[in-house]
């Protein structure tokens, strides 16, 4: 429900005022999530596949890394684990399972260019279903080193 | 900068007392449309700010790329009480680690603006990254301590596309570069749309094999869909309807947490 403490709060002109937001009057309220931007969405300028792009980017040598909260039902798990798969990329390390204070984060495999991680009763907003697991994930993803294989 | 002490932000209604700067406001995208986009910036709550990177967040929609997921929902170091008056904080912010710049975009979303109505009808993949990346290389030279600074980006559902597609912009912006500011490490995505036919395909044995809907329903749609197509027929479309009303009243984002009444 914290999306609606969220509309409360930002349609609050004390709030917009300290924000220096909506200073020319925007003639609509304050949303979480635009109806009018996604109906008008140009489907025809969306890749069917992002995958080429990470493919790209994997070469240009940037860190990539993907995660998934294992129980959201609108992008899972398996969806990601099946479009990866696509890649064809090299194991480096093989899949673990990986350790949010003493229980177990999630599982992860790293690929050549690529680490997939997976956090355990996360739902899509994995920061907000799981802070902590989410807070070592980041941690780890800055350092460049792979999550911990124990507590 | 001036105008980057123009942005600062004194305190938020309902705020705790905090250790960290904060700073927001718009960053003109599109001089002739009048496209602003409105970005929160809020430093690291370490005792050394100025060496943590910069970290851009993103979220999904398209159209839900607000403040209220990525700020308030997830990473950001405040968050919204029941009666939306007061803030308290989270304990698990990244700006622990990290300087945190959320940005509404595109136009239209939260804060963000355009003065031509008809920017509406064209958001789309391409204009979003180029605005997300004019947008960058104005912001930084409005904060130009923060040029050259390790700068990651992270996002999470339709980010899948935002946050790859601007990587690539900005990979591209630098090789053009003699000097590019943007110092671009990497990205993380998280549940992202990756892959139309393999996400569908997916999604169909997540909700079977964790046992959302039935074999009848499952059958249904495999026999019924062709997720490689342009458009997915009326039949499939169908399938997925009917699938759906085995789900019952569940939160679909997150299956095993009670539904927001």
């Amino acid at each position: 429900c914290t999306e609606n403490y969220a509309e409360i709060y930002y349609n609050r002109p004390e709030v917009q005022r300290a924000m220096h937001a909506n200073h020319t009057v925007i003639p609509y309220k304050w949303t979480a999530c635009s109806d009018s931007v996604f109906d008008n969405w140009n489907w025809r300028d969306s890749d069917n596949s992002m995958l080429p792009i990470y493919k790209e980017l994997i070469a240009a040598g940037l860190r990539i890394w993907v995660y998934s909260g294992d129980t959201d039902s609108v992008i899972p798990v398996t969806a990601t684990r099946f479009s990866l798969s696509k890649l064809n990329l090299t194991v480096k390390t093989r899949w673990y399972p990986w350790y949010s204070g003493n229980q177990v984060g999630g599982r992860t495999e790293v690929y050549e260019g690529l680490t997939f991680v997976t956090v355990r009763g996360a739902g899509h907003e994995v920061p907000f279903f799981q802070p902590q697991s989410a807070l070592i994930l980041l941690r780890s993803f800055l350092a460049g080193k792979e999550l911990p294989r124990s507590y | 900068t001036k105008e980057q002490e123009e942005d600062r932000i004194k305190a938020l209604p309902g705020q705790p007392k905090v250790g960290f700067s904060q700073f927001s406001g718009y960053v003109t995208v599109n001089e002739s449309h009048g496209r602003s986009l409105f970005y929160w910036l809020t430093e690291s709550s370490s005792h050394s700010p100025h060496t943590k990177p910069l970290l851009l967040w993103l979220n999904g929609g398209p159209g839900c790329s607000s403040i209220a997921y990525g700020a308030s929902e997830e990473i950001g170091p405040f968050r919204i009480s029941k009666t939306g008056y007061n803030l308290y904080l989270n304990n698990f912010s990244w700006n622990t680690e990290v300087n945190l710049l959320f940005l509404e975009s595109p136009v239209g979303v939260g804060f963000s603006y355009t003065n031509t109505s008809s920017d509406f009808e064209e958001s789309g993949d391409e204009r979003t990254a180029q605005d997300n990346l004019i947008f960058l290389i104005s912001w930084m030279s409005r904060f130009p301590q923060y040029q050259y600074r390790d700068f990651y980006i992270v996002g999470e559902s339709y980010a899948g596309h935002y946050v790859p597609q601007l990587a690539k912009k900005i990979h591209e912006y630098n090789k053009d570069c003699k000097n590019p500011v943007i110092n671009l490490k990497g990205f993380m995505v998280g549940n992202p749309e990756m892959d139309k036919n393999n996400d569908k395909i997916g999604t169909i044995t997540y909700w079977w094999s964790h046992a959302m809907i039935s074999d009848a329903s499952y059958n249904s749609i495999l026999e019924k869909c062709d997720f490689t197509a342009e458009r997915f027929s009326k039949e499939c479309n169908s399938a997925i309807y009917d699938a759906a009303a085995d789900f019952g009243d569940i939160d679909q984002y997150s299956i095993y947490t009670p539904k927001c009444v």
